[in-house]
């Protein structure tokens, strides 16, 4: 599955 | 959200914090690397492209982006202009294009899809995982630091170590996985290795850090 997009991470 | 990854967050923003309080204290840039803080600027910059593209992930979100790229742009203006009498060059002599050109080729090679906003991300997470390499070469070349830089790196490296338990509760939680940030991640705490074994053993016991002989 792919991964986080948009990237909620900073 | 989780409590690692605001932990971590914090931990970032205080590293900020710290770094701009040894600056404005001691009005001195003295043992900060100018090359580590300008790579920083690049890394925000070119992470945080989606803030021009309208993606909206939160508040929070927006707000630290911002914040990391005001930030970083300041320091270097502080470093540049403010207090350039007391920056070093002869000292930050690390070649960053060593790590400029092999992050930018991980980035080609390993990202989610191939358009510029996706191949900058992964550009970004390979370049903040080595970025403080500049700033650990004065430290190995001059020896010893002021604690407050210490703190700094500290900080900087526990940022990013929390972000390790946050991906783990990610997992099970969410059953998502960055394995991108996740390699980069891991590579970059690393790094922290061997500044924190002197750190914890040294400098939190109220001792000058100074790197062994």
């Amino acid at each position: 599955e792919k991964p986080v997009t948009p990237h909620d991470e900073l | 959200m989780n409590i690692f990854r605001l932990f971590g967050d914090l931990a970032h923003l205080a590293s900020i914090f710290i770094l701009l309080h040894k600056v404005q204290t001691s009005r001195s840039c003295r043992g900060i690397s100018f090359k580590t803080q300008a790579l920083y600027v690049a890394v925000f910059m070119t992470r945080y492209l989606d803030l021009f593209l309208g993606t909206w992930v939160s508040f929070y979100n927006t707000l630290m982006k911002l914040f990391f790229i005001g930030s970083s742009c300041y320091i270097l203006y502080l470093i540049r202009f403010q207090f350039r009498t007391t920056y070093d060059p002869n000292l930050d002599t690390f070649r960053v294009e060593y790590l400029l050109v092999p992050s930018f080729i991980l980035g080609l090679i390993f990202n989610y899809e191939f358009t510029l906003t996706e191949v900058m991300w992964s550009f970004s997470i390979f370049l903040e995982a080595v970025a403080i390499f500049p700033q650990l070469f004065i430290l190995q070349r001059t020896g010893e630091a002021e604690a407050i830089t210490t703190h700094y790196i500290a900080a900087l490296g526990i940022y990013r170590g929390l972000y390790i338990p946050n991906w783990i509760y990610r997992y099970y939680s969410e059953g998502s996985v960055d394995p991108i940030a996740v390699v980069a991640g891991i590579v970059q705490t690393g790094l922290y290795a061997d500044f924190f074994y002197v750190y914890f053993t040294k400098v939190l016991q109220g001792q000058r850090f100074e790197l062994p002989a």
